[in-house]
């Protein structure tokens, strides 16, 4: 799965996410991906996710609308919701994967609880970075 | 010049070691590095943080290294099967795509979903028939299938189990030396 969350120089938050699913998938089963607030979500007065991994998890625990949720109302940073929800949550469900989150300010997290997540980075000043394990 | 940032991600898994492993990394990261600067792009000459992660995404999507589009992994029946969503934080208007067949870069569909459509998800073939409408291209099925792919495939399709795209190193088709 594939994703992409902005912030734009108007402080416009956006959030995409792409995918083939699962290997081997049956039934039509479809993953977390479309379903908006479990794999994807963005709301300006909070943050732009994307989220990869095992879909049913993400879906059962909606798993963006639940990290923004953290941040709108509980007051948490970025980092803490979406560390907490990906760390915490998704694991309790029995899933495994990802998210990248952004919020308003331009801060970020990359939470995953697999051994690597292929993941990057750009400001506006140029400067990138990727990663795949820590 | 207002400050703005773009996050990608390639997707999550026990990525493996190894040689091949390390090889389908280093090409990896250089995709990724190509999705970051379209978005920037985008975002430099003024754009919306809309455009810039469709920009992003697709990169992403045209790499068959990557599960999303080319490269998309199988279903049971040896197709593709691909969904996609986009988010506008400003509006909360959304769009998605699930089940698409023949979509070339299905994160567009879901843009247009959200542009042009009354509805949120679009499903199987009425999404294709939406997205010709719109002027989207439409390819065939095998722009999409790999011979990494198959192989990776047919070593789990007797297993009855479904796999993360980056799990288990050896049926990953990097491990096939399918690098794009």
């Amino acid at each position: 799965t594939v994703g992409a969350v902005a912030l734009d120089q108007y402080g416009n938050l956006a959030a995409g996410t792409s995918t083939g699913g699962l290997v081997n998938k049956r039934f039509g089963r479809i993953g977390d991906s479309p379903i908006i607030g479990a794999g994807t979500y963005a709301d300006n007065g909070s943050v732009a996710v994307s989220a990869t991994g095992t879909g049913e998890s993400f879906i059962r625990s909606v798993c963006a609308h639940e990290i923004a949720a953290r941040v709108k109302y509980c007051g948490f940073s970025v980092g803490r919701a979406a560390t907490e929800v990906t760390k915490t949550v998704i694991p309790a469900l029995g899933g495994r994967g990802g998210v990248i989150a952004l919020d308003h300010a331009g801060r970020f997290a990359m939470p995953y609880v697999t051994r690597g997540m292929y993941r990057g980075l750009i400001r506006s000043n140029g400067q990138s970075q990727v990663w795949v394990f820590d | 010049m207002a400050k703005f940032t773009l996050l990608v991600h390639g997707g999550a898994g026990d990525v493996s070691a190894g040689p091949t492993a390390r090889q389908r990394e280093r090409k990896s990261r250089l995709v990724l590095k190509q999705a970051l600067l379209c978005g920037y792009r985008v975002l430099k000459m003024g754009g919306t943080a809309i455009d810039a992660v469709v920009a992003a995404v697709k990169v992403l999507e045209d790499s068959p290294l990557f599960n999303a589009a080319r490269g998309s992994v199988l279903t049971h029946r040896g197709g593709v099967e691909m969904d996609a969503a986009v988010m506008d934080g400003k509006t909360l208007s959304a769009g998605a795509v699930a089940g698409v067949r023949k979509i070339k870069n299905p994160i567009e569909a879901a843009v247009a979903v959200m542009r042009c459509c009354q509805g949120v998800l679009l499903a199987g073939e009425g999404a294709e028939q939406f997205a010709a409408e719109q002027g989207l291209k439409i390819v065939k099925q095998t722009y999409f299938i790999t011979a990494g792919r198959r192989r990776q495939l047919q070593r789990i399709r007797n297993s009855h189990t479904m796999q993360l795209d980056h799990d288990s190193g050896t049926d990953h088709p990097a491990e096939d030396t399918e690098l794009g």
